[in-house]
């Protein structure tokens, strides 16, 4: 199956 | 003291109306060198930057640094005050509370003004990482609106395939399977009408529909729209905003459990 990601697993924050 | 007027209004109008369905409030950042957004949707699945360089306007000024936390529903229904062929003014003063918008006819007959209540917004910044991406797809906007559009009748999720020779668009469910390919075009006569696909490496991803109907809502922004992918990472969906600048969707991909 497929899980949907979040953003904030590929950008971190500044 | 800032100060940015626009001749061309509806491109304000058109940059509200594709945003707003997607996040609620966002933060305005303006500094002497143009005006920039970032805000994550409520369930940071996707994110939305935009940049509008200080040049693209007609008038520009901003002394200080400013962030105006503004309620993206209310800044539309303002806006939407705003006739189509309207020159636009945004201003604030450096402890501002509020801001206050300016529409004036081309004729110069009709000024109305309008002032808004800014919100707090504590908003954390992400840094988006400069990025070579194996596949780039240029299409049609409304091209790519009418897939995501078509292919939601099929399923939440899109598969984009992207290959040398074109980029192909499936969608599986109950009611059974779709798919769209678009290759390359031949000639490219009309800049407007053309797919162009630079590829480095093959990629396939998958996405979420609803969020890439969302983006196709700036359309109306621009005529070509830009596809950035890499294996595993963020999509990246930008519009030009006229020779101001862009507006970018990153969008999470969803990934085998």
């Amino acid at each position: 199956s497929v899980k949907q990601g979040t953003i904030s697993q590929f950008f971190a924050t500044t | 003291m800032f100060e940015a007027r626009l001749v061309q209004g509806s491109l304000w109008k058109k940059l509200l109306e594709s945003i707003k369905d997607l996040l609620n409030e966002a933060i305005f950042d303006c500094s002497s060198t143009g005006i920039t957004l970032q805000a994550m949707d409520s369930s940071h699945v996707s994110l939305v930057s935009i940049s509008m360089n200080s040049d693209g306007f007609d008038t520009y000024r901003c002394d200080r640094n400013l962030s105006m936390g503004i309620h993206l529903p209310s800044l539309s229904k303002i806006m939407k005050c705003a006739g189509n062929d309207d020159i636009i003014t945004m201003k604030a003063t450096d402890d501002a509370d509020t801001v206050s918008l300016v529409f004036e006819s081309q004729n110069n007959e009709k000024v109305s003004d309008y002032e808004m209540k800014l919100i707090d917004l504590d908003t954390e910044h992400l840094g988006i990482p400069e990025t070579e991406y194996s596949c780039v797809v240029k299409m049609p906007s409304s091209e790519f609106q009418r897939i995501c559009r078509d292919l939601s009748q099929l399923g939440d999720s899109v598969v984009i395939a992207c290959t040398k020779e074109g980029v192909k668009f499936s969608a599986s469910g109950e009611l059974g399977t779709g798919n769209i390919k678009l290759c390359q075009s031949a000639s490219t006569d009309k800049e407007e009408e053309a797919v162009v696909v630079d590829m480095n490496e093959a990629v396939c991803l998958t996405f979420a529909l609803r969020y890439l109907n969302f983006f196709a809502k700036a359309t109306p922004l621009s005529a070509q729209v830009q596809l950035s992918m890499s294996k595993d990472v963020p999509l990246v969906v930008e519009y030009k905003i006229s020779e101001l600048g862009f507006l970018r969707f990153y969008l999470a991909p969803k990934i085998e459990d």
